[in-house]
């Protein structure tokens, strides 16, 4: 969802300034 | 932290904490001067801040091994993060005269798996639970909490698959008591209909309580009976 594309565009943002970026899923039980 | 009356029902008033399926943040490697490690580590970075920290929309970047480590003193959100991986759930029992009793700590909610992409193959992924948890020690931590309740009766609540709307509906509330002693159950039944379409509640019905008593190590299947009449 719009959290995972924020997540998607920030690592794109920080890779092409050199940062080494990963995405990270937290799992919460229901 | 989620509240309930004295006769089981969750009060919508007191229970604003929300706890997501799921959420997706960022981690960077960066090098952090303010740390006293001061070599690279992951960062938690949230691309969707969902709450305010320190006043603004904002969180991290917070170290993933100070975090691992407990040290939530170091910048930033550290307080923030950790509960956001390490919550448990509270379950109140809150009386008449405002006075509330823990009724049920529900641990390993939140946090439960956490994940990313394997670096060594972009389709595998890779379990980092064990980066941001010191799973060994969460016992530890967690026997702090104040006036554990005893949770030595087990529930399960069984529905029958063929119920159909209009029907008299049986419920089965199967209890088991871990116990050396003889214990009093109190059972509850609030069924309420709720528009799927416009996700509004049309109408509760609250069953009074019902009490029976548990033998030690024994285990019964309670009946819950609901006539048409009761919830149409």
């Amino acid at each position: 969802g719009t959290n995972w594309q924020h997540a998607a565009i920030l690592c794109s943002l920080s890779r092409a300034l050199g940062i080494p970026c990963r995405i990270v899923t937290i799992y919460n039980a229901a | 932290d989620i509240h309930w009356d004295i006769k089981q029902r969750p009060l919508k008033q007191l229970n604003s904490d929300l706890i997501c399926a799921s959420h997706v943040w960022n981690e960077c490697w960066m090098r952090r001067d303010d740390l006293s490690n001061g070599e690279h580590d992951w960062q938690i970075i949230d691309s969707t801040p969902v709450l305010m920290c320190d006043g603004i929309r904002r969180t991290g970047p917070c170290s993933v091994s100070f975090l691992k480590n407990s040290e939530l003193g170091f910048r930033w959100d550290s307080p923030f993060v950790h509960s956001t991986i390490n919550g448990n759930k509270a379950h109140w029992n809150v009386y008449p005269d405002g006075n509330m009793e823990l009724l049920d700590v529900q641990e390993n909610i939140v946090g439960s798996k956490i994940i990313t992409r394997s670096l060594t193959n972009e389709f595998e992924i890779e379990d980092i639970t064990e980066n941001y948890k010191n799973l060994m020690k969460s016992s530890d931590r967690n026997g702090n909490f104040v006036k554990r309740p005893n949770n030595d009766v087990d529930f399960e609540l069984k529905l029958s698959d063929d119920m159909k709307f209009g029907d008299n509906l049986t419920l089965q509330l199967h209890a088991t008591n871990k116990s050396n002693e003889t214990r009093t159950i109190a059972t509850a039944l609030s069924l309420c209909i709720i528009s799927s379409s416009h996700q509004k509640l049309i109408s509760c019905y609250d069953q009074p309580i019902q009490l029976s008593n548990l033998g030690a190590g024994k285990n019964e299947n309670i009946p819950l009976k609901i006539r048409p009449e009761q919830y149409m």
